[in-house]
């Protein structure tokens, strides 16, 4: 099952 | 004082119609060079950035940096109550705690204007490096939005996949499953229907089609989409708006399928 990853992982906050 | 006057509510309208579903408040941050926003979901796993560049206005002016902090529910109410063909002009007084909506017909003999209250809006900005990805197609927004709304009748994620064979759009549903593929056009009779695909390296990533559906809603800005994907980072699907900027979705990819 492919779980949703959230954005925070990728982007980091400015 | 910040001003800037649309030429037509018509965009305006498109615009808001491409981001309400995903956000219900952002910031318009406007600068002497433009308006930009940037705003996630609630649950983070979509982000919309606009860019409305100063010189695509008809006037622009802006005195000192103002962030508009405004409900995108309530802003589309006001805007449904201009006429495809109005202009638009918003304006902020310094120090005010509104901002008005000023609606003029083409001849210049109906006016209305509203006034919108401005909310506190904390909302964090996030960075987003200027990645190299491993794949970018360029295709008629019209094709995407079809292709999207097709696989969801199976089921809720599509699986991108782009090889030498073009690129391949998947879903899989407890009913059964379905893939539409795509190939690099050739000849050039009609560059707007094109498909471009340029691949660095072979692709393949999984995502939700509930948001790629909600992000589709951007097609009326713009003939023709941009979708840029990397293995392990988010997906980009742009849209951009001749002279005037763009407006750009990013959404994280399911993992672990």
């Amino acid at each position: 099952v492919a779980n949703q990853s959230r954005l925070d992982t990728f982007f980091k906050a400015k | 004082m910040f001003e800037a006057r649309f030429p037509e509510a018509l965009l305006l309208k498109k615009i808001l119609e491409s981001v309400k579903d995903l956000v219900q408040d952002a910031n318009f941050e406007c600068t002497e060079s433009g308006i930009t926003l940037q705003a996630m979901d609630n649950a983070h796993v979509s982000l919309v950035t606009l860019l409305l560049r100063g010189e695509g206005f008809d006037l622009y002016r802006v005195d000192k940096p103002e962030s508009l902090g405004i409900n995108l529910n309530s802003m589309s109410k006001i805007m449904r109550c201009a006429a495809n063909n109005d202009t638009v002009t918003l304006d902020k007084l310094e120090g005010a705690d509104t901002v008005r909506f000023l609606f003029e017909s083409p001849n210049a003999d109906r006016m209305s204007e509203f006034h919108l209250k401005l909310m506190d809006i904390d909302s964090e900005t996030l960075e987003i490096p200027e990645s190299m990805y491993h794949a970018e197609i360029e295709l008629p927004s019209a094709e995407l939005r079809r292709i999207v709304s097709d696989l969801s009748t199976m089921g809720d994620s599509v699986r991108i996949s782009v090889s030498k064979e073009g690129v391949r759009f998947t879903v899989r549903g407890d009913e059964g499953s379905g893939s539409v593929i795509l190939r690099q056009s050739t000849g050039v009779d009609k560059p707007e229907e094109a498909i471009h695909i340029v691949m660095n390296e072979p692709v393949e990533q999984s995502f939700a089609l509930k948001y790629l559906n909600l992000f589709c809603k951007a097609a009326p800005l713009s003939a023709r989409v941009q979708i840029k994907l990397s293995k392990d980072a988010p997906l980009l699907v742009n849209f951009s708006m001749n002279n005037i900027g763009y407006l750009s979705y990013y959404l994280a990819p399911k993992i672990g399928d």
